[in-house]
């Protein structure tokens, strides 16, 4: 305890960020314990569940340096049994602060690890949490960020969008993937791609999608994603597309791969 | 001679790689002579003209630090008029390698101003070449290679896809090009924003579009890029949009973008 899924990919835009949101609430909906961890300076995944920007320090910058202990990062979502540990501007120094460090590469496996005592005082419960899952989002490139998840990890997920650019992106996030696992972190797994962003009308989706199950088999997730504009909606909101509109084929997607995900956990 | 023009936002997948190559082909195709840097380790740019990925070596990473002279790491690429610097899988440890040195900003900026003496024996013509524009593409963050093109840049265009992440980024971005012109580079200036993927159906890109040029006026070029399938099958075809379906609405809109951005160049 607990499992910590990464999800990862350098190319942008491809939907790491709604897959962290969507997949942590779906999970967190039938009763797991979720942590999810926004490593992205960005801080998307923070707004995608409402948290005000003033309210992001102690974030993931400081759990990562273990400047706070981890129960004070932690912020209590609008989604019952989901948690966050937010990402602010001081995130955006960290790549450049840790490259002359020593083991800079096990500074958030260090710290993530270390069980949350109590969920702090202003933020929470107060009471020991121990999450089933914890789920980190990572900014679009494969530096020191991505690269502390990776080896912080269990397993990997990748969304991949349906699009030229973002398969080639793919044997190169394999083989990172590979030389975590070989060089950092032995437990390391692709646990699985997800097609995001799917135009059933559009022959590039369709081909993408043969070429990546030709490739991949069946890591790759029998559930896609499609192109809903309903997800898109949902920042704007502060709530995931499963709050926002659960009848949407955006959300309703999201569940299924929820499912499957929790499927192939429970097979383990 | 010759004037920089850097692509640049930390948001992923906004069409950075996109309106780069459309743009720098369209402005060839009027007899500007324009070099390409692909600045992005991904190395999409160097994909989307069709530069085999085996002849991406001495590349931006040798450019970017003086390893060979400028001119033996240009390539002629298929479009009469551009040439382009590609990126090879050894930019990846240049942000690592950058942060230890002195003035690391600086570094392209020095190499890329050094006249290229001429294009290399066996890429190109042979012949010294006075490009008018060099236009550069960055990968999805505000790290060392992005801060090292800004340096380097007379001018920036910001893409922005028309979602609400992409909007919440935009003032950061902004934010960090006035550091850049205050700090590093008093000539850079914000040379416009580009609305991109957007769909006149959907009320998110209508709300963004009202937003943005309430928020910066005549700073968002009048010319948007529309969601344009045709734009997303060009990549795997090696070709720019306006090379592989010259009729379809997403070349057609390049090419009204590029002459308003030649229009406003014209007028400085
Ligand atoms: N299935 C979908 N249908 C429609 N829009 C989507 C879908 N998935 C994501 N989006 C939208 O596309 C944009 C990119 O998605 P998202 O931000 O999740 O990707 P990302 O990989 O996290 O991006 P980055 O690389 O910048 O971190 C967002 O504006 C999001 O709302
Ligand atoms: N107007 C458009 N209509 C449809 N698809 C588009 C459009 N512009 C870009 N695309 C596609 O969307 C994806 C993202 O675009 P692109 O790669 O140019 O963005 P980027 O900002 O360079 O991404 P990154 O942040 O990874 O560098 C690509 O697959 C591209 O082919
Ligand atoms: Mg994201
Ligand atoms: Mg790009």
């Amino acid at each position: 305890k607990p499992r910590i899924i990464v999800v990862a990919n350098q190319k942008g835009g491809v939907g790491k960020t709604t897959t962290t949101i969507n997949l942590a609430t779906a999970m967190a909906a039938v009763g797991k314990r979720v942590l999810m961890v926004d490593l992205d300076p960005q801080g998307n995944a923070s707004t995608g569940v409402g948290i005000a920007p003033a309210q992001r320090t102690p974030g993931s910058y400081a759990v990562l340096f273990g400047d706070v202990p981890m129960a004070q990062a932690i912020r209590q979502t609008a989604i019952p049994g989901l948690d966050i540990i937010p990402a602010a501007s001081d995130l955006a120094g960290a790549e450049i602060e840790l490259v002359p460090e020593a083991n800079r590469e096990y500074f958030l496996n260090t710290n993530l690890r270390a069980r949350p005592q109590t969920v702090g005082e202003g933020q929470g419960s107060g009471s020991p949490v121990d999450y089933d899952y914890i789920i980190i989002d990572c900014p679009p490139a494969l530096g020191l960020l991505t690269l502390n998840a990776l080896v912080a990890a269990d397993a990997v997920l990748v969304p991949l969008q349906c699009e030229f650019y973002a398969l080639e992106g793919l044997s190169h996030l394999l083989r990172t993937i590979d030389i975590i696992k070989r060089n950092y972190n032995p437990h390391l797994e692709l646990q699985g791609v997800i097609l995001t962003m799917y135009d059933r009308r559009n022959a590039l989706s369709r081909q993408v999608e043969d070429e990546v199950r030709a490739y991949l088999g069946d890591k790759v997730y029998q559930n896609v994603i499609p192109r809903n504009v309903r997800i898109s909606e949902a920042p704007s909101h502060g709530k995931p597309v499963l709050i926002y509109d659960f009848r949407s084929t955006g959300a309703q997607a999201y569940i299924l791969l929820a499912r499957e995900i929790l499927q192939r956990e429970a097979a383990l």
